[in-house]
């Protein structure tokens, strides 16, 4: 079990409070808005009404001894970097902070933050992503330019084998899973005489340009 | 190139306004607050004021022509459920809403909301999950308690080949590319006598619990 603080309790700072709470660790809340920490009780092992800018206070309430500490203020961009530097200055090992916008977030990681979040950004990139092409069902970017992507086959793959259809010589890209829907079942690593369905979707990986290739085709 | 609107510009509002509008789509802006407007005037083909609960406004600003229109007004239930039953009820095609809670999700759902987003707490899960276990890079949840995740190998992997470790038999997992990190290079589906460094990261698939099993193994 462990042990971490939020501190600003808007929606992402709450939420995280009450996930961590959820899975059994010990979680301290902070606000300076009354209603917040009272309502924050019910999904935290302690909730306090404080001002995080107050030096005295960070150290009185034990920040230096939580295993990370989480600053969750992205419109109070102020005081989410007087808090984080504050933090930083005591000894805090692990402090994340939530930015609203790319400046907020580097100010945050030049005063001392370990790593920045941008909540709202991330899934509006993928919210963008997906309503730009309905055959991305979901993604995830992984390095050096690779997603892992689960799409809707294009129409001419319906009833052909992985066998023929060829996709790492074809495309580029690589079937390393396909999700059933009739009845939901996950087949991983599929063979290759398995027959794609028009009710299936395919967890591929591959670069971003070639998945994007296949995103296209079904348009 | 697709039209979109945006009602309700707070942080993720304008977010999906501006990541639609830089992938060159028409995007329309829409929110009650004047200074709101003018800021989006930079990142939308068109900005404007207006009170979205307003029925006859809808129609005038051409809602019925979008190919989607996104509902982000989280924090104002009342009014991005009454919003999302006129853009229902006038026919929009596709309505996306976004929810702080889940009982405001469940609302918007019976309203007409073809899609219901959650961003803080998307993000809330995943962070929790990187901050209780430190092996975790990144994940994605598939179907039928399948993930697909990014992890730094148990520091007992190191120096031994992927044959040798046989992760499909011994945990029931599967290896579909590494991460090096020295030089950044990604490498889709290793050979079986790849051997392990450890500043890899290995992305695989598999049941959730049997990737929680190996991410314990590192702590
Ligand atoms: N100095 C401070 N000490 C403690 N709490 C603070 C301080 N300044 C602001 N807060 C609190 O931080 C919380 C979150 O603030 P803010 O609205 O900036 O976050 P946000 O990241 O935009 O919110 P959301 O997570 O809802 O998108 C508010 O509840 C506010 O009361
Ligand atoms: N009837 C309405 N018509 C148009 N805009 C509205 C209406 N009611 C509220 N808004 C606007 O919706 C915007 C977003 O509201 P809200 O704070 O509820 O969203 P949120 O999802 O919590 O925000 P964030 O994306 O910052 O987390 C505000 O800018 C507000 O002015």
């Amino acid at each position: 079990m462990s042990k971490f603080m939020v501190i600003g309790l808007g929606n992402f700072g709450s939420q995280i409070l009450r996930t961590l709470f959820e899975q059994g660790h010990e979680v301290v809340g902070v606000d300076l808005d009354r209603e917040k920490v009272e309502n924050a009780g019910e999904f935290s092992t302690r909730s306090v009404v404080a001002d995080a800018e107050d030096n005295d206070f960070l150290e009185i309430v034990g920040a230096l001894g939580m295993d990370a500490v989480v600053v969750s203020m992205g419109d109070h961009v102020s005081q989410s970097i007087i808090t984080t530097l504050l933090l930083r200055e005591i000894g805090v090992g692990h402090i994340i902070a939530k930015a609203n916008s790319a400046s907020h977030g580097r100010a945050l990681g030049k005063v001392g933050a370990h790593k920045v979040v941008y909540p709202e950004k991330e899934i509006a990139v993928k919210l963008a992503r997906q309503l730009t092409n309905p055959s991305m069902i979901d993604y995830l970017d992984l390095a050096d330019d690779h997603v892992m992507a689960e799409l809707l086959p294009p129409l001419e793959f319906t009833g052909k084998s992985l066998a023929e259809l060829d996709l790492r010589r074809e495309y580029n890209v690589l079937v390393v899973a396909v999700r059933e829907s009739i009845p939901e079942k996950f087949v991983l690593l599929p063979p290759a005489e398995y027959v794609v369905k028009d009710s299936d979707t395919l967890i591929m990986l591959g670069k971003s340009a070639d998945i994007a290739q296949l995103e296209k085709m079904r348009e």
